[in-house]
């Protein structure tokens, strides 16, 4: 038995929007830690993972682990159909394949359950290393947004590169180049338009500007978005949620031959 | 012409 209530259902139509442009079907996964999910782009180029700990539901109760496997688009259908104030409880039963919604207006005067099949998917796991990054960038996340929309409009990829100076964002298209360059900023009136770069190496690396402005689409869930970058390892591009979890974007390199 | 790696060779099916 499968029991979550989320008093601010938003949040969960704000996660679906945030990961359905990258991965179309996907495992939830139910524990007594919390709603997660890990699944990759059909490319296997970028990663999606999902926490929303169980701390951070009104009620939450999970008997045993439970893998639910859900198509996105259908699950946001569903979610489009509560109201924005709405309280959004899920259920299931152990075994069972479907998976009901709840919404309840605040009012409590309206209260309606919207049931979807699960379905069956093969979802390989990865398994992610804590590791050292060279630099960590803390910017808000809705500058971050822009910088990735603009660029796009000149080239396909970013080069994202920290140096002393700060950090600079380039591309390079048919029509010219561009390059924004940020430094670091802490004086400013409110701590979530800070800009802060932490780096312990120099770091430069390449990316493709259609995951990273795939990966915005989560900037509704957090003011702020850190980026972490090693010259080994694929980027993580993080939006922390509140009180609740986080969503972390990984996204692989491109590389000269 | 770069490149685009794959996750894959980052990390390991857990």
């Amino acid at each position: 038995m499968l029991e979550l209530r989320l008093v601010q259902g938003s949040l969960l139509k704000k996660v679906l929007d945030a990961i359905k442009e990258l991965v179309k079907d996907a495992n939830f996964d139910c524990s007594t830690t919390g709603f997660s999910l890990q699944a990759m782009d059909s490319s296997h180029v970028a990663l999606v993972s999902l926490l929303l700990r169980a701390e951070g539901f009104e009620h939450y109760r999970c008997d045993r682990n439970l893998s639910m496997g859900m198509n996105l688009d259908n699950m946001a259908k569903m979610l489009k159909c509560s109201g924005n104030d709405d309280i959004i409880t899920i259920k299931a039963d152990d075994g069972s394949d479907s998976v009901t919604f709840m919404f309840e207006s605040p009012t409590q005067d309206k209260i309606s359950d919207f049931e979807m099949k699960l379905m069956d998917i093969d979802s390989e796991h990865l398994g992610i290393p804590e590791a050292e990054y060279h630099a960590i960038i803390r910017m808000p996340s809705a500058e971050f947004a822009k910088i990735c929309r603009d660029l796009a409009s000149i080239g396909d990829t970013v080069v994202i590169s920290v140096s002393k100076e700060g950090v600079k964002f380039s591309t390079r298209g048919d029509i010219g180049a561009a390059n924004v360059v940020l430094r670091q900023n802490t004086t400013v009136d409110k701590p979530e338009e800070a800009t802060i770069i932490e780096m312990n190496e120099p770091v430069s690396l390449t990316f493709a500007l259609r995951y990273m402005n795939s990966f915005t689409k989560a900037t509704p869930l957090s003011n702020i978005v850190t980026i972490s970058l090693s010259s080994e390892l694929p980027v993580v591009v993080e939006y922390k949620i509140a009180e609740m979890g986080y969503i972390r974007f990984y996204l692989a390199p491109k590389i000269e031959e | 012409k770069a490149v685009q790696l794959s996750l894959t060779e980052f990390y390991r099916s857990a």
